[in-house]
C-alpha cells in the first residue's frame, strides 16, 4: 500500500507541468524512501530523473516497493481540477491498477476524489551517476528561463561557455547574434538572487534551444537552478524540491 | 550541428 500526502496540491502540480510536455507517459517508483522517476524525452536527447523524498510529504507509507505507470497528461488534468492550497493525497494498493488522488480543502468541508486508470509501461533504465563535473552555475531560475528564452529568438542552439569569473550564454543565428554574461554575484540581502560559479576547468557546449524550453517549465518549483556541466557530457539542470529534486539531463550538440 | 541521444552518454542498467 502507498500513501502519500502532500501539504500543497501545487507542488505536485508544478512537478506535472514541469514533465507532462517532454514525457507523455512514465513510472512512478515507489518505495519507503519516497517515489522517484526516471524518463525519456520522445526523441531520447533530454532525460528526466525526479526525487520526491518522504520528507517532502505531510505522511507517507510505502509498505512494499510498486511501480505506478502514469499518463502524465491524464494525470495533469486531474490534478488541475484541485486547488493549489487543497491537500493532495496520492495511493494506490499494492497490486494497483488506479491511482486514487484525494483533494481536500482547508478550509470549506470538501474531499474530491478520483481514481486515474495505471498504464503498463515498459521502460529502460539508465545509469546516470554520478558524473564528474567541470563547471558548476548556479542562478535564479527566473534569469535563466529569460536567457533561454531570450536567446532563442535567434538561434535552435545555445552556446553556453564557463570561464573563471563568467559564464557566457551566445546564440548565433541567420538573423543576428546574442550574447548574455553573468558574474557571480553574493546577495545577503537576497541570497535567492546569488550568482555562484565553480570551475575545474573551462567549458564550451551547445545545447538545443527546444529542449532547454522544455527544462524551463521546471522554473516555478524552485527560485534557483544549478547548472552543472561538463566536456562532451549531458548538461545537469537541477531544481530542488524541499525535499528531493528534478533533474534534468540534456545531451549536448556538437559539429559536423 | 549533429544531436546525439542521451543513450550515447549512459549506459543501461
Amino acid at each position: 500500500m502507498l500513501e502519500g500526502k502532500f501539504e500543497e496540491a501545487s507542488l505536485l502540480k508544478k512537478i506535472v507541468e514541469a514533465m507532462k510536455d517532454c514525457v507523455s507517459s512514465c513510472n512512478f517508483n515507489c518505495t519507503e524512501n519516497g517515489i522517484s522517476v526516471q524518463a525519456v524525452d520522445n526523441s531520447r536527447v533530454l532525460l528526466i530523473s525526479l526525487l520526491i523524498e518522504k520528507d517532502t510529504f505531510e505522511e507517507y507509507r510505502c509498505d512494499r516497493n510498486i511501480t505506478l505507470g502514469v499518463g502524465l497528461g491524464s494525470l495533469s488534468k486531474i490534478i488541475g481540477n484541485g486547488a493549489n492550497s487543497d491537500y493532495l493525497t496520492i495511493s494506490a494498493d499494492d497490486d494497483a491498477d488506479k491511482l486514487n488522488i484525494i483533494f481536500e480543502d482547508k478550509v470549506k468541508d470538501k474531499i474530491s476524489e478520483y481514481n486515474l486508470k495505471l498504464l503498463d509501461i515498459d521502460a529502460d533504465l539508465l545509469d546516470v551517476g554520478p558524473m564528474d563535473t567541470d563547471a558548476t552555475i548556479t542562478l535564479p531560475s527566473a534569469d535563466f528561463a529569460k536567457i533561454c528564452k531570450d536567446m532563442k529568438v535567434l538561434s535552435e542552439s545555445l552556446q553556453i561557455i564557463v570561464t573563471k569569473d563568467s559564464a557566457l550564454f551566445q546564440s548565433v543565428g541567420d538573423i543576428g547574434t546574442g550574447n548574455i554574461v553573468i558574474r557571480p554575484k553574493t546577495d545577503i540581502d537576497h541570497p535567492e538572487e546569488s550568482v555562484t560559479i565553480s570551475l575545474d576547468k573551462p567549458i564550451d557546449l551547445s545545447f538545443g534551444s527546444k529542449y532547454l524550453s522544455d527544462i524551463i517549465k521546471a522554473t516555478s518549483l524552485s527560485q534557483k537552478v544549478t547548472i552543472k556541466l561538463t566536456d562532451q557530457s549531458p548538461g545537469v539542470f537541477e531544481y530542488k524540491l524541499p525535499s528531493g529534486y528534478l533533474r534534468f539531463y540534456l545531451a549536448p550538440k556538437f559539429d559536423e | 550541428m549533429a544531436q546525439p541521444t542521451i543513450s550515447n552518454f549512459f549506459k543501461r542498467k
